[in-house]
């Protein structure tokens, strides 16, 4: 089963349209594994991206680099699915 | 494991074997308007099962709606659950459902990826794409929802097997899409459809693949402002609305763009709510405020297309 542990979800707001297209890219980097849960649409609308941990500091220096701001949507993304696997099992029984 | 659709708990995240099981008891328990019909078999060969909501009639206008074809949308999946088993109950006791279902049929897919689903809960709990293997590449599966013929290749879907927009190598090549094109046009009548995502708080529709307002764009996009004021009303939730080029960004090869330029007038697209904090993964605990605030939007939508016969 692939684990998610200490991966993050970024929520990212891109001021303007250069922001946009900076976030596209960063999607596109085959290497940084992200992965966007809410893709980014316009200036002023999140974009949530999984990190895999391995790659967080990357995307945070980039982000900050660019003037993106951004902030944790999710702390540890095994954690949350930890709870849900839980209830699941809670439910069940 | 208990045989009756009461036991079944809606508040709770539940395997493709417990959905399946519980559609049984579903028909089970409304055999005069529930039935489950197989419309084809995805690409790991589980069934594609369709509820089927009728009354009688013969060939009967009817509205199709869709939860999960992205797999790890799980909100979605378990609110098609909770809505099946809304318009099951209400009817004989709500006039609304009970008009609607004497006049129209409604068929409804739950699992509509149910391998992508499998797989979310065995293996990856955030795959979004069919699991189909693409020649030549070592990366499995095509994004359902750009898949469709309806600009397919265009602008907003990717070209790369390995992308999560992918649009696969041709338009239906996935046995999950093209099993539901070959329902809808054999059936003739579809006069609606309904496509449930999640989770950015949208209720969007035609177009995607192109920047053009379609043809209803007015009437559809003032339908769309009185379901998402409704749905508001519940919890306070608030959607944008729009056509989806308008409200995203250009998305080729939608299920919405398809169903409308085959002659489907009123094609929508929900992305249900993530209370800002959980993405994908929404704690079981908000299944129900999700579909109970839901349910009005999609009635409005099913009450319009009753009204407005064409």
């Amino acid at each position: 089963e692939k684990l998610f542990v200490g991966d993050q979800v970024l929520r990212a707001v891109a001021s303007n349209e250069e922001q946009i297209a900076l976030l596209r890219a960063l999607g596109e980097q085959v290497d940084l594994q992200v992965d966007f849960w809410r893709d980014p649409t316009k200036p002023g609308r999140p974009a949530d991206l999984r990190v895999p941990f391995s790659r967080l500091q990357a995307v945070k220096v980039f982000l900050e680099h660019h003037g993106i701001s951004y902030s944790i949507m999710i702390e540890d993304v095994q954690q949350l699915l930890d709870e849900e696997k839980r209830s699941m099992m809670l439910s069940r029984r | 494991m208990e045989r009756s659709v009461n036991k079944f708990n809606f508040a709770s995240y539940h395997t493709l074997e417990e959905i399946y099981d519980w559609m049984d008891t579903l028909v089970a328990d409304h055999p005069n308007l529930v039935s489950k019909i197989q419309i084809g078999e995805s690409y790991e060969r589980r069934p594609l099962y369709v509820l089927k909501f009728s009354t009688g009639g013969s060939n009967r206008p009817a509205v199709w709606l869709d939860t999960g074809i992205h797999s790890r949308e799980w909100v979605t999946q378990a609110t098609g659950v909770w809505t099946a088993n809304k318009l099951a109950e209400d009817y004989g006791r709500d006039p609304t459902v009970t008009s609607l279902l004497d006049t129209m049929d409604i068929f409804f897919e739950i699992v509509t990826n149910p391998d992508g689903y499998a797989f979310t809960h065995s293996t990856n709990r955030l795959w979004r794409k069919t699991r189909s293997i693409n020649a030549g590449s070592s990366c499995i599966g095509v994004d359902p929802n750009r898949n469709w013929d309806a600009g397919f290749g265009d602008a907003g879907s990717s070209s790369n097997p390995c992308s999560e927009t992918y649009h696969g190598p041709y338009a239906h090549s996935e046995s999950e899409v093209k099993s539901i094109v070959d329902f809808i046009q054999s059936h003739g009548n579809v006069k609606g459809l309904i496509s449930i995502h999640s989770y950015s708080q949208m209720l969007m529709f035609p177009y995607g693949y192109k920047r053009t307002p379609a043809p209803d764009h007015e009437e559809l996009n003032e339908l769309a402002k009185k379901a998402v004021n409704d749905l508001a009303a519940v919890y306070g939730t608030q959607y944008t609305y729009g056509s989806i080029a308008d409200t995203i960004y250009l998305a080729a090869g939608t299920t919405v763009d398809w169903a409308y330029d085959n002659g489907v007038k009123y094609s929508y697209t929900f992305e249900l709510r993530d209370t800002g904090r959980y993405g994908f993964l929404l704690p079981s605990s908000q299944i129900i405020p999700t579909a109970t605030e839901t349910w009005p939007a999609l009635l409005d939508i099913l009450v319009h297309i009753q009204q407005h016969p064409y």
